[in-house]
């Protein structure tokens, strides 16, 4: 099972569409994936139509009260499981905060699943920040896919979070590794979409996906449903965009 | 002083576009504006152009090493000063989690502004979450303004973030309130922009402002150029909403 962490400290530029979707599309093909919701918003959850229940996140196996392969529900989607969140999740920060700062508690978390090897993947739902829940994501995670707006100021935010990774990996996670960066919600009217494609292609040529998730109001629409959008409009140009993506980042794992 | 913080917890939804523009434009009507820049990922400091100086940010006074007057930045701009922001912010939410949670140590951190009552307004931009540095804002404030994005989802988040507001105002301070609340990114090409309007004037009908953000180019693009809307197009759309914006802030002061 490899575990991919969907990760970005910017706010709404994707992480949430792109987890979902991409584990919507992958699951389509018939490849077995579980969504672990690490985010205490619960945006994917609910992307997925599950309502917040109390004691049913990570946090409720984080401090001890059950295994994480007892809080893994299914969906109606085959191949499609979750793990979802609740706000509840937000305490982990704390516990961890209070425990002489172990980078490895989430790692050792997801231990019984790397075991069981259930799933060929675990697609990983991060909060915007750089704080403890996303640091504890990028010592779990074997790699880390980076969802970018068209927009100048993701190449800050880009060369920020690539740092981060590389401190991670030096610090607790040799093997730790960028899967890919996908620019979303790309305008093809605003002028500067493209050179901002253009500048990520310059620095991280070999990351970029060559899919590129345009902006449509579909992909917005569809959460609010509680459905992905392979089942809210299943031949939507977002719905084409995230099987492309899906077919690319299945290409990608022949190659490591 | 009134001190108001830009709060939403979901990402990317116009907080800081909106702490920046607004704190531009109200000190180029003549008002004293100090923005206070509560995220560590610091967006709004380097939407003035501040780059991110170690030891230089609210962090360094709440550890006790130097009273909050002494972080104030002046800038370019006359009546508008600023208090940065810089990665080590993140750790106020350690900090105060080993604190026996103190709802109220950034009132207490701010108390030296409201005494010295050099400023009209602080303008307090905050990150994308309903953790531990949102819910010190909400102890802190004299009201909350919340930028929403023109989406079905916004709804959902501005339901909780106003049980949010509530719960602080009972547990902490009386005071609290909602100072307003504003569409921002508005779309006009897409029909849920239109109809999500609709909807949250049925809820919140007397607290919507009646300017409303359109979705613009120019106002995506300032943020590189470390320049305020005001300074880097001064005609612009996404300027004359703001200034409009300013102005229905203003008129609702007297009122109150
Ligand atoms: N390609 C797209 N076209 C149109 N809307 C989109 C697209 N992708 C995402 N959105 C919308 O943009 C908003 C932000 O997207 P999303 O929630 O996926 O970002 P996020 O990075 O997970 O945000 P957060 O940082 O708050 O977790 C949502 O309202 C979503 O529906
Ligand atoms: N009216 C607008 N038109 C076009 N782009 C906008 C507009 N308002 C904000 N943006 C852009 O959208 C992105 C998100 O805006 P902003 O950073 O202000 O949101 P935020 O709520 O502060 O995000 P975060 O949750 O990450 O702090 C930025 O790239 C910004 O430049
Ligand atoms: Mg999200
Ligand atoms: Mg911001």
């Amino acid at each position: 099972m490899k575990i991919v962490a969907v990760a970005n400290q910017k706010g709404g530029v994707g992480k949430t569409t792109t987890s979902v979707s991409l584990a919507a599309c992958l699951a389509e093909k018939g490849v077995k994936t579980l969504l672990i919701d690490l985010d205490p918003q619960a945006s994917a959850s609910s992307a997925l139509g599950f309502e917040e229940q109390p004691g049913c996140s990570l946090y409720t196996s984080f401090i001890g009260e059950g295994n994480i392969l007892s809080v893994i529900k299914t969906t109606t989607y085959p191949n499609l499981c979750v793990i979802p969140s609740e706000k509840d999740l937000a305490g982990i920060e704390i516990e961890i905060a209070k425990m002489d700062d172990n980078l490895l508690r989430l790692r050792q978390l997801l231990e019984p699943l790397r075991r069981q090897n259930e799933f060929d993947f675990a697609i990983m739902d991060c909060p915007p920040s750089l704080g403890t829940l996303m640091t504890q994501a990028l010592a779990a995670a074997d790699s880390i896919l980076v969802p970018l707006q068209c927009e100048y100021l993701s190449l800050e935010g880009l060369s920020k979070i690539v740092g981060y990774i590389d401190r991670v990996r030096d610090a607790a996670n040799p093997g730790l590794h960028i899967e890919g960066i996908l620019m979303t919600m790309f305008d093809a009217r605003t002028r500067h979409s493209q050179s901002v494609i253009n500048e990520v292609k310059e620095h991280m040529g070999d990351k970029i996906y060559r899919t590129i998730i345009p902006r449509t109001v579909r992909l917005s629409e569809a959460p609010s449903f509680g459905l992905p959008i392979t089942a809210y409009d299943k031949n939507s140009t977002g719905t084409v965009a995230y099987r492309a993506l899906a077919d690319e980042f299945l290409s990608r794992q022949k190659k490591s």
